[in-house]
Protein backbone atom coordinates (compact mmCIF):
# COMPACT_ATOMS: atom_id res chain seq x y z
CA UNK A 1 0.00 0.00 0.00
CA UNK A 2 1.12 3.33 -0.19
CA UNK A 3 0.69 7.06 1.20
CA UNK A 4 -0.28 10.24 -0.75
CA UNK A 5 1.70 12.91 1.27
CA UNK A 6 -0.56 14.90 3.01
CA UNK A 7 -0.48 18.27 0.82
CA UNK A 8 -2.28 16.33 -2.08
CA UNK A 9 -5.36 16.51 0.02
CA UNK A 10 -5.14 20.19 1.20
CA UNK A 11 -4.50 23.01 -0.85
CA UNK A 12 -2.26 25.89 -0.15
CA UNK A 13 -3.90 28.06 1.84
CA UNK B 1 5.61 42.81 21.40
CA UNK B 2 4.20 39.74 22.28
CA UNK B 3 3.05 38.77 25.44
CA UNK B 4 1.21 35.57 26.70
CA UNK B 5 0.42 34.20 30.08
CA UNK B 6 -0.90 30.94 31.09
CA UNK B 7 -1.36 29.34 34.76
CA UNK B 8 -1.75 25.92 33.82
CA UNK B 9 1.97 25.80 32.93
CA UNK B 10 1.34 22.31 32.88
CA UNK B 11 -0.41 22.40 29.73
CA UNK B 12 1.93 23.96 27.70
CA UNK B 13 4.36 21.09 29.21
CA UNK B 14 2.26 18.45 27.69
CA UNK B 15 1.81 19.84 24.59
CA UNK B 16 5.33 20.31 23.49
CA UNK B 17 5.40 16.80 24.99
CA UNK B 18 2.70 15.88 22.74
CA UNK B 19 4.15 17.38 19.55
CA UNK B 20 7.91 17.00 20.13
CA UNK B 21 8.11 13.49 18.35
CA UNK B 22 5.85 13.88 15.51
CA UNK B 23 7.75 17.59 14.45
CA UNK B 24 10.74 18.79 14.74
CA UNK B 25 10.11 22.29 14.05
CA UNK B 26 7.58 24.65 13.32
CA UNK B 27 6.46 28.41 13.43
CA UNK B 28 3.99 30.08 16.06
CA UNK B 29 2.05 32.17 14.15
CA UNK B 30 0.66 34.78 16.72
CA UNK B 31 -1.75 37.29 16.01
CA UNK B 32 -4.66 39.18 17.83
CA UNK B 33 -6.41 36.33 17.98
CA UNK B 34 -4.29 33.85 19.60
CA UNK B 35 -0.92 31.10 18.52
CA UNK B 36 -1.71 29.00 15.56
CA UNK B 37 1.20 26.24 14.85
CA UNK B 38 0.92 24.23 11.29
CA UNK B 39 3.81 22.01 10.71
CA UNK B 40 4.20 18.67 9.27
CA UNK B 41 6.01 15.21 10.43
CA UNK B 42 9.76 15.00 8.28
CA UNK B 43 7.64 12.06 6.11
CA UNK B 44 5.08 14.59 4.94
CA UNK B 45 1.90 11.64 5.56
CA UNK B 46 0.69 14.25 8.62
CA UNK B 47 -0.01 17.35 9.57
CA UNK B 48 -0.54 18.85 13.32
CA UNK B 49 -2.85 21.79 13.34
CA UNK B 50 -2.38 23.69 17.07
CA UNK B 51 -4.93 26.63 17.59
CA UNK B 52 -4.78 28.46 21.12
CA UNK B 53 -7.53 31.17 21.28
CA UNK B 54 -6.72 34.67 22.95
CA UNK B 55 -9.19 34.30 25.04
CA UNK B 56 -8.16 31.16 26.67
CA UNK B 57 -4.90 32.46 28.20
CA UNK B 58 -4.64 34.61 31.26
CA UNK B 59 -3.36 37.86 29.74
CA UNK B 60 -2.61 38.00 25.84
CA UNK B 61 -0.89 40.64 24.00
CA UNK B 62 0.00 40.60 20.31
CA UNK B 63 0.83 43.98 18.93
CA UNK B 64 1.94 42.85 15.31
CA UNK B 65 1.53 39.31 13.63
CA UNK B 66 4.85 37.42 14.29
CA UNK B 67 6.01 33.96 12.98
CA UNK B 68 8.36 32.28 15.69
CA UNK B 69 10.94 29.60 14.50
CA UNK B 70 10.30 26.59 17.21
CA UNK B 71 12.85 24.16 17.40
CA UNK B 72 10.61 21.83 19.76
CA UNK B 73 13.31 19.58 21.47
CA UNK B 74 14.81 22.70 22.42
CA UNK B 75 11.81 24.30 23.68
CA UNK B 76 10.93 20.79 25.59
CA UNK B 77 14.13 21.05 27.31
CA UNK B 78 13.40 24.57 28.30
CA UNK B 79 9.80 23.44 29.41
CA UNK B 80 11.27 20.17 31.85
CA UNK B 81 12.62 23.31 33.75
CA UNK B 82 8.81 24.44 34.75
CA UNK B 83 7.09 22.68 37.68
CA UNK B 84 4.10 21.50 36.85
CA UNK B 85 2.03 24.07 39.48
CA UNK B 86 3.84 26.82 37.18
CA UNK B 87 2.65 29.91 35.37
CA UNK B 88 4.19 30.13 32.31
CA UNK B 89 4.31 33.68 30.33
CA UNK B 90 5.85 33.93 26.68
CA UNK B 91 7.46 37.10 25.56
CA UNK B 92 8.95 38.17 22.36
CA UNK B 93 9.74 41.28 20.76
CA UNK B 94 9.09 42.21 17.69
CA UNK B 95 11.16 40.75 14.98
CA UNK B 96 13.20 39.63 18.05
CA UNK B 97 15.01 35.98 17.63
CA UNK B 98 14.50 34.67 20.64
CA UNK B 99 11.39 33.89 22.53
CA UNK B 100 11.84 34.48 26.46
CA UNK B 101 9.91 31.81 28.82
CA UNK B 102 9.27 33.28 32.25
CA UNK B 103 8.03 30.78 35.45
CA UNK B 104 6.96 31.61 38.55
CA UNK B 105 5.80 28.96 41.23
CA UNK B 106 2.44 28.99 42.61
CA UNK B 107 3.60 30.97 45.98
CA UNK B 108 4.86 32.99 43.93
CA UNK B 109 8.56 32.54 45.83
CA UNK B 110 10.62 30.90 42.80
CA UNK B 111 10.80 32.89 39.63
CA UNK B 112 12.65 31.60 36.47
CA UNK B 113 13.46 33.10 32.89
CA UNK B 114 14.83 31.32 29.93
CA UNK B 115 15.50 32.25 26.44
CA UNK B 116 15.03 30.05 23.54
CA UNK B 117 16.66 31.06 20.35
CA UNK B 118 13.80 31.47 17.33
CA UNK B 119 14.81 29.96 14.00
CA UNK B 120 14.10 30.85 10.91
CA UNK B 121 11.82 28.87 9.03
CA UNK B 122 9.82 28.47 5.74
CA UNK B 123 6.91 26.51 5.93
CA UNK B 124 3.89 25.43 3.54
CA UNK B 125 0.78 26.69 5.00
CA UNK B 126 -2.09 24.23 3.66
CA UNK B 127 -5.40 25.46 3.46
CA UNK B 128 -7.74 22.90 5.58
CA UNK B 129 -11.75 23.09 4.64
CA UNK B 130 -14.22 22.65 6.68
CA UNK B 131 -16.02 19.72 5.78
CA UNK B 132 -18.58 17.13 6.91
CA UNK B 133 -17.32 13.44 7.80
CA UNK B 134 -18.57 10.35 7.05
CA UNK B 135 -18.03 9.02 10.39
CA UNK B 136 -17.58 11.00 13.74
CA UNK B 137 -16.70 9.24 16.87
CA UNK B 138 -15.84 10.58 20.40
CA UNK B 139 -13.99 8.63 22.50
CA UNK B 140 -12.36 8.37 25.82
CA UNK B 141 -8.53 9.35 24.71
CA UNK B 142 -7.43 6.90 27.09
CA UNK B 143 -9.44 4.26 24.98
CA UNK B 144 -7.99 5.25 21.89
CA UNK B 145 -4.22 5.61 23.35
CA UNK B 146 -4.75 1.50 24.77
CA UNK B 147 -6.08 0.61 21.25
CA UNK B 148 -3.56 2.06 18.83
CA UNK B 149 -0.76 0.51 21.24
CA UNK B 150 -2.08 -3.28 21.85
CA UNK B 151 -2.40 -3.01 18.15
CA UNK B 152 0.97 -1.54 17.26
CA UNK B 153 2.25 -4.74 18.93
CA UNK B 154 0.56 -6.78 16.75
CA UNK B 155 1.06 -5.17 13.05
CA UNK B 156 2.12 -2.27 11.09
CA UNK B 157 -1.38 -0.46 9.90
CA UNK B 158 -5.09 -1.13 11.16
CA UNK B 159 -7.95 -0.64 9.00
CA UNK B 160 -10.51 1.38 10.82
CA UNK B 161 -14.37 0.72 10.12
CA UNK B 162 -17.71 2.96 11.02
CA UNK B 163 -20.77 1.19 10.74
CA UNK B 164 -23.61 1.39 12.81
CA UNK B 165 -22.50 -1.37 14.51
CA UNK B 166 -20.09 0.62 15.89
CA UNK B 167 -16.25 1.23 15.39
CA UNK B 168 -13.87 -1.57 14.58
CA UNK B 169 -10.04 -1.35 14.40
CA UNK B 170 -8.30 -4.34 12.60
CA UNK B 171 -4.94 -5.55 12.23
CA UNK B 172 -2.70 -8.30 11.07
CA UNK B 173 0.96 -9.31 11.56
CA UNK B 174 3.92 -11.76 12.05
CA UNK B 175 2.06 -13.15 15.63
CA UNK B 176 -1.40 -13.15 13.87
CA UNK B 177 -4.27 -10.83 14.17
CA UNK B 178 -6.75 -8.63 16.39
CA UNK B 179 -9.98 -6.74 16.30
CA UNK B 180 -11.38 -3.78 18.43
CA UNK B 181 -14.44 -3.10 18.45
CA UNK B 182 -16.35 -0.29 20.12
CA UNK B 183 -19.96 0.04 20.34
CA UNK B 184 -21.91 3.45 20.26
CA UNK B 185 -22.27 4.01 24.22
CA UNK B 186 -23.76 6.53 25.94
CA UNK B 187 -24.44 5.07 29.04
CA UNK B 188 -21.18 6.13 31.56
CA UNK B 189 -22.47 9.35 33.16
CA UNK B 190 -19.90 11.21 32.95
CA UNK B 191 -19.59 12.19 28.88
CA UNK B 192 -15.75 11.57 29.11
CA UNK B 193 -16.18 8.15 29.38
CA UNK B 194 -18.90 7.83 26.70
CA UNK B 195 -18.20 6.45 23.15
CA UNK B 196 -20.37 8.38 20.68
CA UNK B 197 -20.54 7.45 16.91
CA UNK B 198 -22.31 9.86 14.43
CA UNK B 199 -22.61 7.95 11.16
CA UNK B 200 -23.25 9.71 7.89
CA UNK B 201 -22.22 6.38 5.70
CA UNK B 202 -20.05 3.40 6.67
CA UNK B 203 -16.12 4.03 5.43
CA UNK B 204 -13.51 2.03 6.33
CA UNK B 205 -10.13 3.30 5.80
CA UNK B 206 -6.84 2.20 6.64
CA UNK B 207 -3.67 4.09 8.08
CA UNK B 208 -0.33 3.50 9.17
CA UNK B 209 -0.07 2.54 13.37
CA UNK B 210 3.20 4.00 14.08
CA UNK B 211 1.34 7.70 13.34
CA UNK B 212 -1.69 7.23 15.36
CA UNK B 213 0.38 5.72 18.56
CA UNK B 214 2.25 8.77 17.87
CA UNK B 215 -0.84 11.23 18.24
CA UNK B 216 -1.95 9.33 21.35
CA UNK B 217 0.81 11.19 23.36
CA UNK B 218 -1.53 14.18 23.80
CA UNK B 219 -4.00 11.80 25.62
CA UNK B 220 -2.62 13.83 28.70
CA UNK B 221 -3.94 16.80 27.77
CA UNK B 222 -7.66 15.97 26.87
CA UNK B 223 -10.13 13.07 28.27
CA UNK B 224 -11.82 13.12 25.20
CA UNK B 225 -10.49 12.54 21.56
CA UNK B 226 -12.59 12.79 18.37
CA UNK B 227 -11.35 10.75 15.21
CA UNK B 228 -12.84 11.92 11.97
CA UNK B 229 -13.34 9.55 8.77
CA UNK B 230 -14.07 10.61 5.23
CA UNK B 231 -13.54 8.28 2.83
CA UNK B 232 -10.06 8.88 1.00
CA UNK B 233 -9.38 11.93 2.86
CA UNK B 234 -6.87 11.78 6.14
CA UNK B 235 -8.45 11.10 9.33
CA UNK B 236 -8.45 14.12 12.19
CA UNK B 237 -7.62 12.86 15.79
CA UNK B 238 -8.98 16.22 17.67
CA UNK B 239 -7.86 16.77 21.01
CA UNK B 240 -10.17 19.57 22.94
CA UNK B 241 -7.96 21.78 25.42
CA UNK B 242 -9.86 22.97 27.55
CA UNK B 243 -11.32 26.26 27.09
CA UNK B 244 -7.36 27.17 25.32
CA UNK B 245 -7.97 25.73 22.01
CA UNK B 246 -7.39 22.38 20.32
CA UNK B 247 -4.81 20.37 18.46
CA UNK B 248 -5.89 18.21 15.60
CA UNK B 249 -3.78 15.73 13.67
CA UNK B 250 -4.32 14.59 10.08
CA UNK B 251 -2.56 11.32 8.68
CA UNK B 252 -2.74 10.60 4.90
CA UNK B 253 -4.78 6.75 4.46
CA UNK B 254 -2.87 3.92 2.93
CA UNK B 255 -4.24 3.48 -0.34
CA UNK B 256 -3.71 0.01 -2.41
CA UNK B 257 -0.99 0.76 -5.07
Amino acid sequence: MKQRPISAFFGAG
Amino acid sequence: MFEARITQGAVLKKLVEALKELVTEGNFDVSSTGLQLQAMDSSHVCLVSLALREDGFEHFRCDRNMAMGIHFQNLSKILKCAGNEDTITLKAEDNADQLTLMFESSNQDRISDFDLKLMSIESEHLGIPDQEYSAEIKMPSSEYQRIVRDLTSIGDTVLISATKEGIKFSTSGDVGTANVTLRHNTTPEKPEEQTIIDLKEPVALTFALRYLNNFAKATPLAPVVKLSLTKDLPIVVEYQIGELGAVKFYLAPKIDD
